[in-house]
């Protein structure tokens, strides 16, 4: 059986919040690492992977691997009547028909309990290399939400350029064209609010906003987003959590 | 839309 207890509430709903536009049901795999989830959206030219490890979690306890089939709107209706501050205690047998959901206050007097549904979700996965990609950048995520928010106004596509000067995130569409270049500018103090660039060799590639901004929904998991890209091959967005992750990868567009 | 891949493009299924 599985039993989870998170203190805050407030990372399961963060998670959820970020991930819910994107992909509609998923399997969260539940194991001895924690609890995963892999899922691309209907398109099959995003993928979000997540990754809550047992050291995050108060109290895990997991004996076999369970996958627990949510609907994530669902999941969303039965979290809102968590406080962000409640403890949060995730509960399924083995071969679970139902999730079960104890929110507690800090105050310790008052239990709500709720129970789930779950679907029977035939999942595909994909398989997913380990690459060295050629740029690495890692920025204030609220920076990044603001930047991929202010190109989608113009246009549909972005061009992201990586070279020793720095990226350059650049669209051109029906009104005009819009272009914003960050610098290596690593902040001592606050290493949250610097911008570092990795390069290995300079990148060029073009995606789609509407996809970007979705991801961005994750921007309150961390203050910090890093960005991976490598020629011709998806790009990798992390958002860092104190013991996991919520990633996304996005295929390029090409030749067009 | 033109031009966009899918994963499935480069990630090969389990």
């Amino acid at each position: 059986m599985l039993e989870a207890r998170l203190e805050q509430s407030s990372v399961l709903k963060k998670v959820v919040d970020a991930i819910k536009d994107l992909v509609q049901d998923c399997n969260f795999d539940c194991n001895d690492s924690g609890i995963q989830l892999q899922a691309m959206d209907n398109s099959h030219v995003a993928l979000v992977a997540m990754h809550l490890k047992t050291e995050g979690f108060a109290l895990y306890r997991c004996d076999r691997n369970i996958a627990l089939g949510i609907n994530l709107v669902s999941l969303q209706k039965v979290l809102r009547a968590a406080q962000n501050e409640d403890v949060m205690t995730l509960k399924a047998e083995d071969s679970p028909d139902a999730l079960s959901l104890v929110f507690e206050n800090s105050e310790n007097d008052r239990i709500s309990e709720y129970d789930l549904k779950l679907m029977d979700i035939d999942q595909e996965h994909l398989g997913i290399p380990e690459t060295e990609y050629g740029a690495t950048v890692k920025m204030p995520s609220a920076e990044f939400q603001r930047i991929c928010r202010d190109l989608s106004l113009l246009s549909e596509s972005v061009a992201i350029e990586a070279t020793k000067e720095g990226i350059k995130f650049s669209c051109t569409g029906d009104i005009g064209k819009g272009a914003v270049t960050l610098r290596q500018n690593p902040n001592v103090e606050k290493p949250e609010l610097g911008t570092t660039i990795e390069l290995q060799e300079p990148v060029a590639l073009t995606f789609s906003l509407k996809y970007l901004v979705n991801f961005c929904k994750a921007s309150g998991l961390s203050n910090t987003v890093t960005i991976s890209l490598s020629n011709e091959v998806p790009l990798l967005i992390e958002y860092e959590m104190e013991h996991g992750y919520v990633r996304f990868y996005l295929a390029p567009k090409i030749g067009d | 839309p033109s031009g966009q891949k899918t994963l499935l493009s480069f990630f090969g299924l389990k």
